[in-house]
């Protein structure tokens, strides 16, 4: 192994990182997951933590781009140069960049998560069977509203399990429409687009309005690749127009014509010799975790190893069963030492405190017979003690903290925090307005207001000033509505507000429910639980709370894990 | 029917233009640290310094040539972090 020149390394073990923006070959949860396997393959060995933020600068920018991306090291198109890292420091170094000119994969061909659909986000499975036929790529085939779809088993006919193909008519992402579909055709200076499009952009990324006019409305979103879509050429992201001319041939399929790499391509006009516009067929691809492994590991400081077989050897070799080499091992170890084992769990204070009011442990002096002193530590209170809270009257991210909050006390932990609150605070002692069990509470990004709800009554801070209680009936929140247990807020000025089974959306501004509401809960939210008691959004995934556990779902409404509040949130040992 | 010309286009847009195997060994051994960019006195003795230097930090079979696994290994797809120097 070997490490950068003066032994560049991180001077805290808990690295920070955040991703930027995403590729449109994969599906931004498999990217962010990918990511996450990725630096686990370093923690798993070292005391280094690596935690995801949002909004701050963090240790390791990662990002995707193409060509000149913005540093002085320019990417060469599909193939060759994959992505490259900066060794630890501030600013671009320690960042990760990543070759959108590549097609990034797991790396054994086009992944395809699926949305909607009976198959619960599973992958779409080539080939599949349907009526008889045998299809390798998402079709249209018995569908009217032309949505691409797939078999997530090897057989419809059988199995019936099928779910929807990423397309721009489903969904887009990043943007400024919460994930909205495209609205064609829309108009963007002055013209109309009946398609994606990269016009009014440089990094060649395609995207679309969300509402028919976006000189008017502003609202936008990236079109995800479909997976018939062409890697690099200059049709990026345009799907394969079969047949096509070339030459004047007629080609049904991929082809190497024209080429001396035996590469396949094809044209994403009906003719190449007319219009010039191609691109490559998707094939293989590269697997972003073991990428992203890789250049992780410059991100911590060390350089290209020697070992063929390491991680940190430079060039690229897929492998299914991916174990970090001992040279990686040693290296990473020779920076940062080896991985302590389990965390011991807090030792437990002997002493009362002197100052808090609220004091977590109480000490027992006792006598033994062999009339030895003895300290021993009664266990601590339940209600003081957040780790012995079964359920929680409500939780919620305020201020970049989750809160839990119960009987008149609450914790709060930042996303930095690996072990559960200790001391907890006074709900009074921060809004002495609120009464000591409250239902839910969120607050609004726009106007960092922060709303708070107990039974049928809203109280809403600003800073430290109050308004309320109000009733909610005031929003437009029906008479037999016991209370609002859970809240998930917007960026376009609105929350949705829940109740069970159902919910409604508030214009935070105007303060009065959206027409259309209420809705049933599990009509827009299949498979949560509807009898949830605290509903809340965290880091932009949604979580639905029943007994000790958590339901978390993505932004496009998929139930990704079922965890515990105390081990998952809270970190109790 | 196989076409008979041209066999081989520019296909445009395409960031790598059709360099031929030198070239493209004198760029990859500059972008990763083998050769220092500005060249001066015998160069044909400083590229073949370059890819003994190369091949014996790849492992690969160290001739100094531009032999097939090396012109492979050029091709292969790798990190764009030099394996020499800053």
């Amino acid at each position: 192994y070997n490490t950068f020149e003066g032994e560049l390394k991180w001077d805290h073990n808990d690295i920070t990182y955040r991703v930027l923006n995403y590729s449109p070959d994969l599906d931004p949860e498999v990217i962010d997951d990918a990511f996450a396997r990725a630096f686990s393959v370093w923690s798993a060995v070292t005391p280094l933590t690596f935690t995801r933020i949002y909004n701050e600068v963090p240790d390791i920018d990662i990002l995707f781009g193409s060509d000149n991306h913005g540093d002085p090291y320019p990417f060469d198109g599909k193939d060759g140069l994959l992505a490259h890292a900066y060794p630890p420091g501030d600013g671009v170094q320690g960042d990760a960049h990543f070759d959108d000119d590549e097609f990034w994969t797991l790396g054994t061909g086009v992944v395809v998560k699926t949305s909607f659909g009976n198959a619960e986000g599973a992958l779409c499975h080539f080939p599949f069977i349907f009526e008889g036929q045998s299809y390798s790529t998402c079709t249209t085939t018995g569908r009217s509203d032309g949505l691409p779809w797939c078999s997530t088993t090897a057989n419809y006919d059988n199995d019936r399990k099928y779910g929807f193909c990423p397309s721009e008519l489903l969904f887009t992402y990043a943007g400024n429409s919460d994930g909205a579909p495209c609205v064609f055709p829309f108009v963007f200076d002055g013209k109309t687009f009946n398609s994606c499009t990269k016009e009014g952009r440089s990094d060649g990324y395609r995207w679309c309005g969300t509402t028919a006019n976006y000189d008017t409305d502003g609202k936008y979103g990236f079109c995800p690749n479909r997976d018939t879509a062409v890697i690099g050429g200059n049709s990026q992201g345009d799907p394969c127009v079969f047949p096509f001319t070339f030459l004047e041939r007629t080609y049904h399929a991929c082809t190497s014509d024209g080429r001396n790499d035996r590469k396949l391509w094809c044209a994403t006009t009906s003719s190449y010799d007319q219009d010039r516009k191609w691109g490559f067929c998707p094939d293989q691809g590269y697997s972003l975790f073991l990428v992203a492994a890789h250049e992780f590991g410059h991100a911590l400081g060390l350089e290209h190893s020697d070992v063929q077989d390491a991680l940190m050897y430079p060039m690229y070799r897929y492998v299914s069963d991916f174990q970090l080499h001992p040279d990686d091992v040693e290296g990473i170890q020779y920076l940062y030492g080896p991985n302590p084992g389990p965390h011991p769990t807090a030792p437990v204070s002997t002493r009362k405190p002197s100052s808090t009011t609220l004091p977590t442990t109480t000490t027992k002096t006792t006598t033994s017979s062999t009339t030895t002193p003895t300290t021993t530590t009664t266990p601590l209170d339940p209600t003081q003690d957040a780790c012995k809270v079964k359920v929680f009257d409500a939780i919620a991210e305020l201020q970049g903290e989750l809160h839990f909050f119960k009987d008149g006390l609450y914790w709060k932990m930042s996303a930095k925090d690996k072990r559960p609150p200790k001391t907890p605070l006074r709900i009074t002692d921060t809004w002495s307005a609120l009464p000591p069990n409250i239902d839910s509470a969120f607050q609004d990004p726009t106007s960092k207001k922060i709303f708070f709800f107990a039974g049928r009554k809203f109280w809403q801070y600003t800073g430290s000033s109050v308004l309320g209680p109000r009733s909610i009936e005031k929003l437009g929140v029906g008479k037999d509505v016991e209370g609002i247990i859970g809240a998930i807020p917007r960026n376009n000025g609105k929350v949705l507000l829940f109740n069970g089974e159902k919910f409604w959306r508030l214009d935070v501004k105007t303060q009065t429910v959206d027409k259309g509401y209420p809705r049933h809960t599990d009509e827009d939210f299949s498979g949560v639980p509807t009898d949830s008691h605290d509903v809340f959004l965290y880091q932009g995934k949604y979580y639905f709370c029943q007994d000790r556990f958590f339901w978390r779902m993505t932004w496009r409404k998929q139930v990704e894990k079922v965890g515990y509040v105390k081990y998952d949130l809270l970190h109790c040992p | 029917t196989p076409h008979k010309t041209p066999l081989s286009i520019i296909f445009p847009g395409e960031i790598r233009s059709n360099m031929s195997d030198l070239q493209l060994a004198e760029k990859y051994l500059q972008r990763y640290g083998y050769l220092a960019l500005e060249q001066g006195g015998d160069s044909q003795v400083s590229l073949r310094k370059a890819l003994s230097h190369m091949q014996h930090k790849l492992g690969l079979k160290e001739t100094g040539d531009l032999d097939q696994e090396t012109m492979d290994a050029i091709r292969a797809p790798r990190c764009g972090v030099p394996d020499i120097g800053k």
